[in-house]
């Protein structure tokens, strides 16, 4: 599972 | 996506098309920072460098050229245009960028969330992106007369950053994993910053009077 958090704002 | 997050991401691209516009129908900047322009074109460029590498969605890519392209054409207009540039007050507009840019350099190298060139530029960017807004507030602090353009734009620039802070509580609640200490916090900073001039444009709207702000 991914723990990272996606940059997905911007 | 949701709400908060959408309603963010149009109030800032109605905050740059905004300044845009004004700049490109009335061929003035005057009251407009360079150095906050110049600063917001840093910010994009060392945060964006992810779409030559990560691809998250049409939107965001699109965005992201959007952003890059405005920020660019703002300061393009200030320095280059032949009648815009007149415009452009230097002796007001005297906030030093290297004061801003070196302590977020120091700070990324030392606060990010990993040591790569990558992560320290996008921890770089928010950091920079925090403070980014400071010589435009001084700017306006200066300026007599605030055109309404121009109040606009920097309220505009609230409104996108605390509506991304209520985007923020929303997704800590309704997504696992979604935790950004780095964005938050220095996200926080950059809302903190707009208070002031909030509290100074509500005072001017409710009593019907020209925007100004106490030296």
């Amino acid at each position: 599972k991914d723990s990272k958090p996606a940059k997905d704002e911007l | 996506m949701n709400i908060f997050r959408l309603a963010g991401d149009m109030t800032h691209l109605a905050s740059v098309l905004v300044l845009l516009l004004k700049i490109h129908t009335i061929k003035s900047c005057a009251g407009v920072s360079l150095k906050t322009q110049e600063l917001y074109a840093i910010v994009f460029t060392t945060r964006y460098l992810d779409i030559f590498t990560d691809f998250i969605s049409l939107y965001n890519t699109f965005m992201k050229l959007i952003f890059l392209g405005s920020s660019y054409s703002i300061v393009w207009y200030i320095r280059r245009h032949k009648i815009v540039r007149r415009s452009y007050d230097k002796n007001q507009d005297t906030f030093r960028h290297v004061f801003l840019i070196l302590p977020c350099i120091v700070l990324a190298l030392l606060i990010n969330e990993k040591l790569t060139f990558k992560e320290v530029l996008w921890a770089f960017s928010l950091y920079l992106e925090a403070v980014a807004i400071l010589p435009q507030l001084v700017l306006l602090q200066r300026t007599k007369n605030i055109d309404n353009l121009t109040g606009q734009y920097v309220f505009l620039l609230g409104v996108y950053r605390a509506l991304y802070i209520v985007n923020w509580i929303y997704r800590y609640f309704t997504e696992t994993h979604f935790v950004h200490w780095i964005t938050w916090i220095s996200g926080l900073v950059q809302t903190l910053l707009y208070a002031d001039f909030f509290y100074y444009y509500f005072q001017s709207w409710k009593t019907n009077q020209k925007l100004q702000l106490p030296a």
